[in-house]
């Protein structure tokens, strides 16, 4: 196994071999692709290893070739359809971002228990009352939500998601959800992003 | 030197003695620390290392010890002062979200160039108008900014604050901004979040 960063990871590669790839660049060393994304050649080597052998020494990686296992090993080679719950700021902007559809993750309905919301669209997506949860995510097999409400309505709303049969989870409810083990859930707590950044000020302070 | 990961770890480990120190609990082996965080103990012996050496072998670490030293590493004994440029979904997120404060991170003003948001105000912090970053940031000694504006926008909004004063960005555009490099920048993308949902549910379903 490897630690979640890699695949993380993983998606930069993805996302840097895509923009060779447009300007008609056929290979790249693990050096250039390191310096393009601000990442050691050997870490690129390493997380790329568990996965494979994709470059021959001294040569380089193939630009096409990568781009299409990576694709297959990101399961990006298919479409996700996605719910979100909370159409709040945070269910506003993930419904607004574009880049999400580009990636294959398509938002098919937005969920809130707001009388004067429901009925309403976001970026052409439907807000949806609440309680019909069950009956969309099964008519419309949908494998993967967004959880955008208050921290209070977190654990109710993942435990509803989980009934209609969601098996993945984006949660930025600041609180930790409970979940069966077959499900698997990612926090978003940007919080962190702010706490690395004043390490960096202050280090750079001459602690 | 440690990778970017390490700081955003350190944060949890924060987090999580926080809570055990509210609840009385005065020592913490690496394991049951790491059981809390779904972290391996030998990756948290590994990131604490690089800081200075605060466990005693088989005694596990000192809580209030280690939060204290954990607070000065990252920088959290201090307040910081931060403006969020954009007053849309995700800057209203940000200005919303208290979690932020509790940690220290006050946010001062949002900017906005759309006359109708000029003048309101957002959990009490003032939309002020774009033109003014360069004096607010100057005379409230800013350090630190939030951008939160279309991608089309983003480098110019990131070269204001960095002539202003302004030398750690948080990034939501999803375009890299060409910076000093004396200014830290991380930008967030959670697409790489999805795909990483994307990857452990095709791995799960037995590739
Ligand atoms: N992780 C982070 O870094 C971060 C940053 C900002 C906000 N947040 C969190 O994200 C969440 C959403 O934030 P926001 O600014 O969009 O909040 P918001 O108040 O703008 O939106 C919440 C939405 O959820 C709906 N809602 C409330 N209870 C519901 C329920 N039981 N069922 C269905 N819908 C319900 C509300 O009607 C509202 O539309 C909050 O928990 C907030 O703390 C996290
Ligand atoms: N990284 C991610 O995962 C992610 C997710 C969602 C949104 N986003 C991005 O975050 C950004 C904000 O998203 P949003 O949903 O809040 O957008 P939004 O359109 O709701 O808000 C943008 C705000 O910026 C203001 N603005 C525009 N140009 C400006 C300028 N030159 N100076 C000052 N203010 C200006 C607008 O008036 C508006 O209030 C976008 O770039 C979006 O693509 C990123």
């Amino acid at each position: 196994k490897f630690p979640k960063t890699t695949i993380e990871r993983l998606s930069y590669y993805f996302r840097a071999l895509e923009d060779l790839s447009k300007r008609g660049i056929d290979t790249v060393s693990s050096e250039a692709l390191g310096g393009k994304l601000n990442i050691k050649s050997s870490q690129i080597r390493k997380d790329l290893s568990y996965f494979g052998d994709f470059g021959k020494r001294g040569m380089g990686y193939d630009v096409k070739y990568l781009l299409k296992e990576l694709k297959y090993i990101l399961g990006l080679d298919r479409e996700w359809s996605v719910v979100i719950v909370g159409a709040g700021h945070i269910g506003a902007a993930m419904a607004n971002y574009d880049s999400f559809e580009k990636r294959g993750f398509n938002i098919a309905a937005i969920f809130d228990n707001d009388e004067k919301k429901i009925g309403k669209e976001i970026n052409g997506t439907p807000i949806l009352p609440y309680d019909n949860i069950d009956d969309f995510v099964k008519q419309n097999k949908i494998e993967m939500a967004i959880i955008a409400v208050p921290a209070a309505a977190a654990q109710a709303v993942a435990d509803k998601l989980v009934e209609s049969g969601v098996t993945a989870i984006l949660n930025f409810a600041p609180v930790a959800v409970q979940l069966d083990e077959n499900v698997r859930c990612l926090s978003v707590d940007l919080t962190t992003k702010l706490e690395a950044l004043a390490y960096y000020m202050s280090y750079s302070q001459d602690k």
